[in-house]
């Protein structure tokens, strides 16, 4: 999986931080402070499509109904995650207990051409 | 921004527009995970230095007195669970001959939700006498109080337990099923009394001070289940 910078034009993933004080959350998340989403990005060329990954299969099934159906045929494949982890939180919840919850397929790890 | 996609039909974006949809994607994406219509409006929150200890306690807490699990990737991640803690508003009453600690937390559910209860412990601080002649043991009682009810009224023993105090220490009473059953029966305040005596003296941190970093806890391991079948679901 590539990582985006300057020269990268092919499927990547870009790095993307919130920082939660930023947004003013941080008044009621406790931990992390912040939150590296990340996301991706690039082209994806024919030679590079159907590379393998989770999130691959929903996007390959949309790209065949496509298909069979004659639309943009030409088209390229779209640059998906194909390994996300999960994102464990400390917060306040609307009634001012602290819960502690590990939320799955939080942050994107890597990305891949579907 | 990247060459339009077949399958999501966005245009490219500038980099500005790009981060701040990228912002509000984010916040979407965590209100939405933690099942929250709106972020919390947090004013009286509580102090630091308890906050610290509870948070400390709760991943120190491995391996218990009481033999209870650790609180910890215990769940599946799958299944959604929620480690909560919940501090108590003290009451402190004056009982016959001896002082008793009147605990009440707010557990509120939200409409329609049903909670599984797998684990809850209160967590209590018992102070030693410091006296190496005196008996390091003392009887911890923890009783369920009738909500709005007079304190040594109309309670229910919960548990009864000897502690080792030769050091000042926290302890834990498993309160697993007296949570349910709380939360079942769509209550809204818990009340639970503490006693600790050793030869009639409380030796239990009664401290009343919200600052202090002994100020009891509550620790609940709980998991969302559906209201219906009281099976647990998934949403896709």
């Amino acid at each position: 999986s590539l990582r985006c910078g300057e020269d990268v034009t092919v499927c990547c993933k870009r790095d993307f931080y919130i920082k939660f004080k930023d947004i003013q959350w941080d008044e009621w998340i406790i931990a992390p402070e912040g939150y590296h989403m990340n996301y991706c990005m690039g082209q994806c060329p024919q030679h590079l499509s159907g590379s393998p990954g989770i999130a691959s299969s929903f996007h390959a099934t949309v790209f065949s109904q496509l298909k069979v159906n004659g639309i943009n045929t030409a088209t390229t494949s779209c640059c998906v995650p194909t390994e996300r982890r999960p994102l464990s939180m400390v917060y306040f919840n609307s009634q001012h207990s602290i819960v502690k919850t590990d939320v799955p397929d939080m942050i994107v790890e890597s990305c891949g051409c579907t | 921004g990247s060459p339009g996609c077949a399958s999501c039909g966005l245009p490219p974006m500038e980099k500005d527009a790009e981060e701040r949809l990228m912002i509000e994607i984010a916040k979407q994406q965590l209100l939405e995970k933690l099942h929250l219509k709106e972020r919390p409006n947090i004013t009286n929150t509580v102090p630091r230095v308890a906050l610290l200890t509870a948070l400390r306690k709760l991943h120190s807490g491995r391996v218990r007195q009481d033999g209870t699990i650790e609180l910890e990737n215990n769940i599946p991640t799958k299944d959604q669970g929620y480690e909560i803690v919940s501090f108590a508003d003290i009451n402190e009453t004056d009982n016959s001959d001896k002082a008793s600690l009147s605990l009440t937390f707010q557990f509120l559910q939200e409409r329609g939700q049903s909670i599984q209860v797998l684990q809850s412990s209160l967590w209590i601080y018992a102070r030693s006498s410091g006296d190496p002649h005196r008996d390091s043991r003392l009887l911890a009682r923890v009783f369920l109080s009738a909500d709005g009810g007079v304190s040594g009224s109309n309670r229910t023993l919960l548990i009864e337990k000897m502690l080792e105090v030769q050091e000042s220490n926290w302890h834990t009473f498993t309160i697993t099923r007296t949570l349910q059953a709380f939360l079942d029966g769509g209550q809204h305040r818990l009340r639970l009394e503490v006693s600790c005596e050793e030869d009639g003296q409380n030796l239990c941190s009664l401290d009343n001070s919200a600052e202090t970093p002994n100020q009891p806890f509550l620790v609940a391991q709980v998991r969302l289940r559906d209201s219906h079948s009281k099976h647990l679901v998934r949403k896709r």
